[in-house]
């Protein structure tokens, strides 16, 4: 009847001013944790005047701890030697399959040395690397280009001293 | 190779809350059903000779049950029942004059005026094994501290309840008195509302 209210517990007498509450998971509507007010509201003042929000106390309610512990049971199954060991075969398994594909390809690798041949590609890439530049004087830059021909170096005569 | 663990049995007691019988205001004989709560039995037939340690129950500051038990050290009782003061007391004041009291100290135009407190009638109360709340026991909310919790005594602000386990809600009786007649509100009802958390707040527990 109050407004804001999700649930509301029946009338009580003001003698002790106290109430028990159980937590109830459809509280949480699916949520794992959610804050709630808790107020208390006097027979005096009527349902459509109670502002449950102004006396409340604000706190959390959660379906557990976030920190999961062990439980009892599953200590004692560990304890036993029973343990749900999925995980493990998983994180074995990976460096397991690794390591025979490579001892594989070691084998594959060695049986068909012989039958390799990489020539054509390696000698293209060699050829990228050895470009022949070609001639001066074809070059498109240096075409026209008016260049000296190549004449021989003046000589001189020997003197007799020289010799 | 591990030897395997073999649960313990548990415990268990025969021993049922059986209702009894007592009278009250002098003459009106009633019939008291012991109710068990979270552990706590409320309404529970008082021993037949009483004890001066006799375990009382606390709460947390979520509200959770926790037994004391007093003891006695060095003479003195520890940990025993809580003191109430004047919390559920009413205070009567009364007037005197020099000719009802004939004080050999008093002037004959003189009034004298006393406050007494009377005991609150505890017929249902002493039923209660749980301490009561008082002012004395409200905790303080908010970022300085300073905004008092009151009327409430457990649980604390930002507690946290978790599902499938029982807290106890507390709060001072007295405090909702009728602004206008002063009587102490006969009943009252727990409400539980959902409140919108901001971002800023959410998830930062234990951060």
């Amino acid at each position: 009847d109050v407004k804001g209210a999700f649930f509301s517990y029946d009338w009580i007498k003001n003698v002790d001013g106290l109430q028990a509450v159980e937590v109830k998971e459809d509280w949480l509507q699916g949520e794992f944790e959610r804050s709630i007010v808790v107020s208390v509201q006097p027979r005096y003042i009527p349902e459509d005047e109670f502002d449950p929000l102004q006396n409340g106390v604000v706190l959390h309610i959660t379906k557990g701890s976030r920190v999961f512990k062990p439980t009892k049971e599953q200590l004692a199954l560990d304890e036993a030697g029973i343990t749900n060991g999925q995980w493990y075969y998983v994180a074995l398994s990976i460096p397991t399959v690794v390591v025979i594909f490579f001892v594989f390809m070691y084998f594959f690798l060695y049986a068909n040395g012989n039958n390799r041949d990489f020539t054509d590609v390696t000698r293209n890439a060699l050829n990228k690397k050895r470009r022949v530049l070609g001639k001066f004087s074809e070059m498109k830059r240096f075409k026209n280009m008016k260049n000296h021909k190549y004449t021989e170096l003046p000589s001189y005569k020997k003197t007799s001293k020289q010799n | 190779a591990r030897q395997g663990i073999r649960p313990k049995e548990k415990m268990t007691t025969s021993e049922e809350v059986q209702n009894w019988k007592r009278t009250i205001y002098k003459s009106i004989v009633e019939i008291v059903t012991p109710t068990v709560i979270a552990g706590v039995t409320f309404s529970a037939k008082p021993e037949e000779t009483p004890n001066p340690l006799k375990p009382w129950v606390s709460l947390g500051h979520d509200g959770k049950a926790k037994t004391i038990k007093p003891k006695i050290d060095k003479g003195q009782t520890k940990k025993g029942t809580p003191d109430y003061s004047t919390y559920f007391k009413t205070a009567s004041a009364h007037t005197y004059s020099y000719d009802e009291l004939k004080a050999h100290n008093m002037d004959p135009n003189e009034v004298f005026e006393e406050v007494e407190f009377i005991d609150e009638d505890d017929t249902y109360v002493s039923l209660n094994p749980i301490i009561r709340c008082t002012p004395h026991n409200y905790f303080f909310k908010g970022f300085a501290k300073d905004i008092s919790s009151e009327p409430f005594c457990t649980p604390y602000h930002t507690s946290r309840w978790k599902v499938g386990e029982t807290y106890f809600v507390t709060w001072y009786t007295r405090f909702f008195e009728h602004e206008h007649s002063g009587e102490v509100a006969d009943e009252v009802r727990v409400h539980l509302s959902y409140v919108k958390e901001s971002y800023a707040d959410k998830g930062n527990y234990k951060r």
